[in-house]
């Protein structure tokens, strides 16, 4: 199967509130798993987060909170930030973007409506 | 790494399993990991 990746995960820079889901996430997923995998994990975490901070974490209310959307970036030359194609499979960004052996640096933020 | 926590994902019928810390140490390959 495809090997497991390790990601180094950040709210974006700029795009989010300093104190929007500010902590540094340590995640380890298989190479298989696609950006939009990635995606909707962080939709459903943060929602948890903020729903047992309110104490209304029940499975309804967590799905429900989790239909927000986030982009995901990866950094590139020049201090840029690349949009990720949610169909990607981490292995394959990390051999397209990233080609270093270490943890994937990868950025989110809330997408932005059309 | 502290506490660990598990999540599955399935989008199109493709599951996949997340494991988050909240430090990398102890967690990551190279990065004190057993």
């Amino acid at each position: 199967g495809a090997s497991e990746i390790e990601l180094v995960f950040r709210p974006h820079p700029t795009l989010m509130e300093k104190d929007e889901a500010a902590q540094t996430r340590y995640i380890k997923t298989s190479g298989k798993a696609t950006v939009d995998h990635l995606s909707k994990y962080l939709a459903v975490r943060l929602a948890l987060e903020e729903l047992r901070k309110s104490g209304e974490a029940s499975p309804v209310t967590v799905e429900a909170a989790s239909e927000k959307q986030y982009t995901i970036y990866i950094p590139t030359a020049g201090s840029q930030f690349t949009v990720l194609n949610g169909s990607f499979s981490l292995e394959l960004v990390s051999e397209k973007y990233w080609k270093v052996n270490k943890p994937m640096e990868l950025y989110f933020a809330p997408t932005k409506e059309h | 790494p502290g506490e660990v926590t598990v999540t599955d994902v399935t989008i199109n019928s493709l599951t996949v399993t997340f494991r988050e810390a909240l430090a990398a140490k102890g967690f990551f390959r190279g990065w004190g990991l057993e």
